[in-house]
């Protein structure tokens, strides 16, 4: 995180605020909600306080402008930039300016008034831009669950840093953004895709290609805006061209940065899993043999791609066939006749024809750290 | 694929115009220009790549043009 420089902040912690317009985009008490929702984004980790106010002058007016409109910052038409506030101080100070030719929404479309007002906040309470892609603070809007706008740790981080912590004894906490280098890196599900690897965490995806010596770490709905966070298995058909994600009893079909139509469907009708099976831990698909292995809990099954029905005889024991790698794993990846299997901070490089584990390795060898 | 990164007049606008919105480039005088890999703009550039994490290679690359045109907060990424 960045704090804004000389470190302007507020002297008190209870804060007024007021709208001074409304976009016509938008129902009024949908632009208050938003307003007053992303204000609760940063009162919940920090001992801030803010009241909405229709009289006398708020410490942060909130305003709705089209193009330039005499601050020195001119907006500049639909897209681009979407909005801008003040670092914390007396007149304009702590003011934030929405762009009126933006389209602002309360869903997934863009673009989301909540989410752009939390960010806006920030720099109305002192915070600068972070570079923390998993940061609300990250300067560039990337957005698609409108439910799900939590703090990272680096802005708990920040905004703790200057005004304390929050008064709620139990201290709030946020997701941090993986590091291909943390040694304690787990994944939630890790596939091939058109050459490269993808390792998924959380939001997150760490993107390795062969041509590139360093992984590239970004939000999943960079890609795949309709994806949920919380991948839990991927795997790659080759020979469609499409990627399966799993998460729950469901999965999404992609191809490229498409994900297809008629997706999430079930995986009990797809691939005639019974109800017993919830979710799918890992999966990787044989691109020889037409292939696909779902890991489930403490077994695994085998699901026939070109007759597009399970095989018989399965589930089988995980520990039975793929001796040495636990009876449950994480993620499942196959490259070059290897199979790498991932449980927990631990990667078990596996020979399918012998049978046996080759090297134990950590989760991020891929990485080059 | 070409030998040399030859970008659009376009985006070299858009370029400038980033780079002074958001990284303080100073107007006067700075112009992207290519072969100067000392100049303000390769500098600021620079700065931009290492900010989100891009291949720090002081050129207006795909990635980097990528970036520059996502939507965003008007708000510079460096102090003013």
């Amino acid at each position: 995180f960045a704090v804004t420089e000389g470190n302007p902040k507020w002297e008190k912690k209870d804060l007024t605020y007021s709208i001074e317009n409304y976009t016509p985009d938008l129902a009024r008490e949908d632009v208050d909600n938003a307003i007053r929702k992303a204000f609760k984004v940063w009162s919940d980790v920090s001992p801030l306080t803010f009241t909405k106010i229709s009289e006398g002058e708020a410490d942060i007016k909130i305003s709705f402008y089209y193009g330039d409109h005499r601050d020195n910052s001119p907006f500049d038409g639909p897209n681009g930039i979407l909005a801008h506030a003040f670092q914390p101080g007396p007149g304009i100070g702590g003011d934030a300016h929405f762009d009126e030719d933006e389209k602002w929404t309360k869903d997934h479309r863009n673009y989301n008034l909540y989410r752009v007002a939390a960010h806006e906040f920030g720099h109305s309470l002192g915070l600068s831009h972070s570079s923390d892609i998993g940061a609300l603070m990250y300067p560039s809007y990337a957005f698609s669950d409108p439910n799900d706008i939590q703090l990272s740790q680096d802005d708990i981080d920040g905004i703790q840093a200057i005004y304390g912590p929050s008064d709620n004894p139990i201290q709030p906490t946020g997701p941090t953004t993986p590091q291909a280098c943390n040694r304690k890196l787990t994944f939630d599900a890790v596939t091939t895709l058109r050459g490269e690897k993808m390792f998924f965490k959380d939001r997150f995806y760490l993107r390795k290609s062969p041509y590139d010596s360093e992984a590239e770490v970004n939000l999943i709905s960079l890609f795949w805006p309709s994806l949920p966070s919380g991948i839990e298995a991927a795997h790659e058909v080759t020979e469609h061209d499409i990627v399966r994600f799993f998460k729950g009893d469901k999965y999404w079909a992609t191809r490229g940065q498409d994900v297809l139509p008629g997706y999430p469907r079930s995986i009990h009708r797809s691939f005639g899993f019974p109800t017993t099976v919830k979710k799918i831990d890992a999966t990787f698909s044989d691109e020889y043999d037409g292939k696909t292995y779902f890991f489930v809990g403490n077994k695994y099954w085998r699901y026939n791609e070109r007759r597009r029905s399970m095989d018989a005889g399965y589930p089988k024991l995980i520990t039975n066939d793929f001796p040495g790698i636990g009876s449950k794993v994480d993620a499942v990846v196959s490259d070059n006749e290897f199979l790498y299997f991932f449980s927990g901070t631990r990667q078990y490089k596996f020979e399918p024809q012998t049978k046996r584990v080759v090297a134990l390795l950590k989760t991020n060898s891929w990485f080059n750290c | 694929f070409p030998a040399h990164l030859e970008i659009k007049e376009q985006d070299r606008e858009m370029v400038q115009n980033y780079l002074e919105k958001f990284y303080d480039l100073k107007t006067v005088g700075v112009k992207l220009t290519k072969n100067k890999d000392s100049s303000p703009v390769v500098e600021k550039l620079k700065k931009m790549q290492g900010f989100f994490g891009l291949k720090v290679t002081g050129k207006p690359d795909n990635e980097t043009l990528t970036m520059m045109k996502q939507p965003r907060c008007g708000v510079p990424d460096v102090s003013r």
